[in-house]
């Protein structure tokens, strides 16, 4: 699939209120992190974009995992 | 895992 050009044209704040959203769906929810991840690298977010997604889609269920700088 | 890739990928489309 050629990577679609019109992603860069997409302002960071909106890319990252459609990964919380996306992130937010149910099925999304329950899938692992890791995969979450990987898909929104995909998209085009960069690690601390989808950091913040995942913290805004909600608390991490464990926060055990929930490594990295405060 | 394909499948669930392409819902993901429609998901996050029809966010968009």
């Amino acid at each position: 699939t050629s990577p679609l050009d019109m992603e860069h044209a997409i302002p960071r704040e909106q890319l990252i209120s459609t990964a919380v959203k996306f992130l937010q769906n149910p099925r999304v929810h329950q899938s692992p992190l890791a995969t979450k991840k990987l898909f929104l690298k995909k998209k085009g977010l960069t690690d601390e974009e989808i950091e913040l997604a995942l913290q805004q889609s909600g608390p991490a269920p464990d926060e055990s995992q929930s490594s990295g700088p405060s | 895992f394909a499948s669930q890739e392409k819902f993901f990928q429609e998901l996050f489309d029809s966010e968009l």
